[in-house]
């Protein structure tokens, strides 16, 4: 079983690029879980026809025991499974609470020994990296650490933090940063300046994802570009980027 | 002692709009104390001549018991004073823990009642508002709130979310969001975006600034623009702001 988390600054593309990820995964055979680690909690949005689904931390709230796995797991496109960690009330206690209550509950529910899944994908908001934001890295759920960025200057900052973060935890957990995964912004020099930063942050640019229109088109239909547009160029580059991060020979070039 | 913080996403222009805001008061008699409440550590960076002053939890690190004011409070430019908080290492610890060493540090050394500044502006991170980035709202340290957005959507996210924290301790603590700072970024109906939010908030918008090459200029040598290009229009959009956060009637429309 492979687990692994997808970091990357807030509005970067996290969910977009990780739900697309999960559809080409599962259209390649994997059996893929999904688990979204943002108070936004829209990271599956895509997968189940444009829904928030209910989060670990609502369940909590209105159920407190009774939960079941059937509360928190939903199936979406090709059977990807879906679970939304949640986050309290702005203000409101550690941002990254619904994590740890989500990884909680899906251990207490041996949630990986029911559905058995191939691959685990954390969609992690990677602003600032402790609470339950640093527990996919800290507590070993993680193993390989994906940073989506562009060249913004921001985005770039975050990455550094995050590979920060992981390396803090080298010795206790096994998460490793194996790579950024470059969603274009549009930025002047981009490729050059992202490549830069992987270099000074001692990893590489795994893979490049063009800003391309597809994706609001199948965001307006509740879908992602992989179920939207199956054949399109786009669709292609998600295929190619599930290789990348399954280690398999990317089958097309997206850089 | 007006107390006023400033809240934003991370990268959408605080540090540079609090500095020139720092600057500009300070250029129409008010004395000013700014308080970075960022990890970054660079809210001030520009009023001390382009360097990175220590931050109190630096001090802290070194120096444990014997910290005095001098070690943490530091003259800017045209006597502006300035305190980094600082933040801790990345996966360590709640981000925020800078913020409330620094609080607490100042409160113990009595800074208000040694420098008594008309103004102290909190320069604070606003991608999740829990912990110590929460403080400003929740300890009653600010009494005024504005939120720097553009019309990039996950800025007005950020924006509503400040909101929603400060209106969750409306009853406990005195702040109250004043308004929101449109910093521009040239997205398009960027102007019908922001003051949409800021309707849905129950907030207005109170001041526009433009994107402008004198920022980037100034920030060259380390400076703000009110100090590099003091006569220039943009110069003029601080010091409007200036009025504007100290609710005299702008001296000019910068919307
Ligand atoms: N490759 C892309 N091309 C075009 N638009 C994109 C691309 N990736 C992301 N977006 C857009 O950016 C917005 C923010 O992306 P999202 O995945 O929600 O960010 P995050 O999960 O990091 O907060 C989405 O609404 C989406 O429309
Ligand atoms: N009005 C503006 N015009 C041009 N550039 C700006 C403006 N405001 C901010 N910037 C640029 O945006 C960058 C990020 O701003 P900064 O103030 O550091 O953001 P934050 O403090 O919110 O993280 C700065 O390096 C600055 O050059
Ligand atoms: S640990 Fe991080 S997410 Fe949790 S309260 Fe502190 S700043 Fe917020
Ligand atoms: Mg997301
Ligand atoms: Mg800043």
């Amino acid at each position: 079983m492979k687990k692994i988390a997808i970091y990357g600054k807030g509005g970067i593309g996290k969910s977009t690029t990780t739900s697309n990820l999960s559809a080409a995964l599962s259209v390649l055979g994997y059996k893929v879980m999904q688990i979204g680690c943002d108070p936004k909690a829209d990271s599956t949005k895509n997968l189940v026809g444009g829904k928030l689904v209910p989060t670990v931390l609502d369940r909590i709230r209105q159920k407190k025991e009774d939960i079941s796995l059937a509360d928190i797991v939903f199936k979406g496109f090709n059977g990807v499974l879906c679970v939304e960690a949640g986050g309290p009330a702005p203000g409101i206690g550690c941002a990254g609470r619904g994590i740890i209550a989500a990884f909680e509950k899906l251990e207490e529910l041996k949630a990986f020994q029911v559905y058995r899944p191939d691959v685990v994908i954390y969609d992690v908001l990677g602003d600032v990296v402790c609470g339950g934001f640093a527990m996919p890295i800290r507590g070993g759920y993680a193993e390989d650490v994906f940073v989506v960025t562009s060249g913004e200057m921001m985005s770039l900052y975050a990455a550094c933090n995050i590979a920060a973060a992981v390396n803090q935890f080298r010795s206790k957990g096994y998460a490793r940063l194996k790579g950024l995964i470059l969603n274009a912004k549009g930025v002047d020099n981009e490729r050059e300046l992202v490549e830069k930063t992987a270099g000074e942050i001692n990893t590489e640019v795994i893979h490049c994802i063009p800003r391309d229109g597809h994706v609001q088109k199948a965001e307006n239909e509740g879908k992602t570009v992989v179920e939207a547009f199956p054949g399109s160029e786009m669709a292609k580059v998600y295929l190619s980027l599930a290789d990348a991060v399954m280690v398999n020979k990317a089958r097309f070039q997206a850089c």
